[in-house]
């Protein structure tokens, strides 16, 4: 202990501090408290923590910024070291489509209410901005007016909704692929109806949806504002579904979001979008920095 | 810890674990721990723990009732919580109980939200007043009311369009609503009643909070608990800001609406 405090006290007197367990120990419980309150699912939360102590002890760092007098604590450190984790878990980065099918298509799924119609309309309205013909498909067959909703949303961003009375979800699918065939269109956009995990009956659906039109494109929707119930769901739906990447909705709001980081470390699967607001415009491609940012508050 | 002994030190984690994973929160679960860990030592934890939380429910439970006279309901929420389908079921269930609804068309804004909200008039087999898609609002809420006293409906369930609540102006637009609500029929709204998504995290007293100062609350609706997530997001908002769940959304049908229930919600999530 005596060499221990000898060390260290030379370091300080260096401007320099290791990052031992007791520093580094009210800094992680202050980070802990706030991951969960953004929402980060517990288990994460432990494994992230885990991770960065792991990477942090022993490290010594400086304690004043060069040419600066800014001073900086060891707790200081931990939470630069947090954030940059945070970025690094979060990434790589990839936000692309797979949009080189005979049509592509792009299947998309989650639980009720979580923006799947208005994100449809969305990726339809950005991808025909890019060029691309998209056909969306009005497969929810269940919810009161949904065919009605994502039909107003074509109409309003002048974009064909394929829909038929009385013809099943895994039908009407494998029906607009052809059409989208027959008349041109290279991204077909399925909007399903929302569903819970554990209703066997609905996640089969989406699974023969999924095993009928082969999308190369599945994308997990989810309300930013989801809690500890994020990484239960997303597994399940990846699980069955395998899904190529995750959308984020309505992050203009102040929800954290911390499902991001639970959902991307638990399926390593990519967040691919953020929607931010309920008209067509409102979705961008996702980048780690801001959402760290707002995860670790 | 007060305890300090190893053995309560295992089961104070494994409750705080079960407490954190049912959204309870940091705080709330913190301050239920601490009355735990001041129980006996041969106390079951567990059973101590159901009580405090009962204890934060129960005092300020108060069922949905509605009362004499033309009882209007205004219904918020934001977006996706499920208003318009607890509205549906709400106007079934009290049509069954022999009252005259009527429904208020006030989500003027979203695309096909009339159509969906007229389809539930239609399966309850109510009225519904609707007017063209962007009208105002407050216009809506006039033309109900009027309505309601012309024609002897006796509750007017009153929609409105999800929104997040930290959009100010859409905030305001509530209190609107409500100031002409009551204008038209003093003491309206009688009821107003906050939706919130079971599925929702720490989000939730965000939402309680801020929707509580646009329009006072005076219950709140949790949706989706059918599902896996348990919704202890409540606790903390009753006990801070002693709002009472009234009702439970447990599905996508008609029927799927029941009375909030505190020792049930507290075994379900225990
Ligand atoms: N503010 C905001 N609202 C959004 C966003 N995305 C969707 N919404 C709103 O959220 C609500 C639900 O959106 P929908 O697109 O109907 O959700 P859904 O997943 O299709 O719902 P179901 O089909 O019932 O499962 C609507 O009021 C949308 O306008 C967003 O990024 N920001
Ligand atoms: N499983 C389940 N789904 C529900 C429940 N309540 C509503 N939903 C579903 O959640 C989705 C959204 O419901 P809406 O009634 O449109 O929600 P809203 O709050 O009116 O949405 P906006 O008007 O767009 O803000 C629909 O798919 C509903 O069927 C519930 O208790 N359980
Ligand atoms: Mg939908
Ligand atoms: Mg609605």
């Amino acid at each position: 202990v005596l060499s221990r405090g000898f060390k260290n006290a030379t370091l300080a007197l260096q401007g320099k501090a290791r990052l031992s367990e007791e520093s580094l120990s009210p800094a992680l419980r202050e980070v802990r408290t706030s991951l969960l309150q953004a929402d980060v699912e517990l288990g994460v939360v432990k494994a992230f923590l885990a991770q960065v102590k792991e990477k942090s002890l022993g490290e010594i760092v400086p304690l004043k910024v060069a040419g600066q007098s800014i001073k900086l604590s060891p707790q200081d450190w931990f939470v630069k070291a947090c954030y940059d984790e945070l970025c690094e878990l979060m990434g790589p980065v990839d936000t692309s489509l797979d949009l080189d099918g005979r049509p592509a298509v792009i299947l998309m799924v989650g639980l009720q209410g979580s923006g799947k119609t208005t994100t449809s309309g969305k990726i339809a309205k950005m991808l025909a901005g890019e060029g691309k013909k998209p056909l969306l498909v009005a497969a929810d067959i269940y919810r009161p007016a949904a065919v009605d909703q994502l039909q107003t949303l074509g109409r309003k961003i002048g974009v064909p909704v394929f829909h038929q009375p009385d013809t099943n979800p895994v039908e009407l699918a494998r029906l607009a692929v052809i059409q989208a065939r027959n008349t041109g269109r290279d991204v077909v956009i399925v909007d399903t109806a929302g569903r819970l995990t554990v209703d066997e009956a609905m996640m089969q659906e989406v699974a023969d949806i999924k095993a009928t039109v082969q999308p190369k494109n599945v994308l997990f929707v989810v309300d930013a504002m989801i809690g500890q119930d994020a990484v239960r769901t997303a597994k399940a739906f990846d699980d069955r579904l395998d899904f190529t990447g995750f959308v984020l909705t309505k992050l203009d709001g102040d929800a954290r979001g911390g499902a991001a980081l639970s959902i991307k470390s638990v399926t390593g699967k990519p967040v691919k979008f953020l929607g931010q607001g309920e008209g067509m415009d409102g979705i961008e491609a996702f980048r780690p920095e801001g959402l760290a940012q707002r995860i670790l508050g | 810890r007060l305890l300090g002994r190893p053995l309560d030190e295992a089961a104070t984690e494994d409750l705080e674990e079960v407490l954190l994973r049912a959204d309870v929160g940091v705080q709330t679960t913190e301050r239920l721990l601490d009355k735990v860990r001041r129980a006996g030592a041969d106390a079951d934890l567990r059973a101590v723990l159901r009580d405090e939380m009962t204890a934060i429910l129960e005092p300020v439970h108060v069922p949905f009732r509605p009362g004499e006279g033309i009882w209007v309901v205004l219904v918020v929420g934001v977006n996706g919580s499920g208003k318009t389908t607890t509205i549906g079921k709400l106007a079934a269930r009290l049509k069954g109980e022999g009252r005259k609804v009527l429904l208020a068309a006030g989500d003027t804004f979203r695309a096909a939200a009339e159509q969906q909200l007229s389809t539930w008039a239609d399966r309850a087999g109510v009225d519904i007043l609707v007017l063209d898609e962007g009208a105002d609002p407050g216009a809506v809420a006039y033309k109900a009311l009027e309505r309601a006293q012309a024609e002897g409906h006796d509750v007017v369930l009153v929609d409105t369009a999800g929104r997040l609540q930290t959009r100010k102006p859409l905030m305001e637009e509530l209190g609107k609503i409500r100031r002409v609500l009551d204008k038209v029929h003093p003491g309206a709204p009688h009821e107003t009643l906050l939706v919130l998504d079971g599925t929702m995290g720490q989000n939730g007293m965000s939402q309680a909070t801020l929707f509580h100062e646009a329009t006072p609350l005076t219950g709140v609706v949790v949706t989706k608990l059918d599902g896996t997530a348990k919704g202890g997001m409540i606790l903390a908002i009753s006990n801070e800001l002693k709002l009472p769940v009234k009702l439970v959304g447990l599905g996508e049908k008609v029927g799927d609406l029941r009375d909030f229930d505190p020792k049930a919600f507290v075994d379900a999530l225990l």
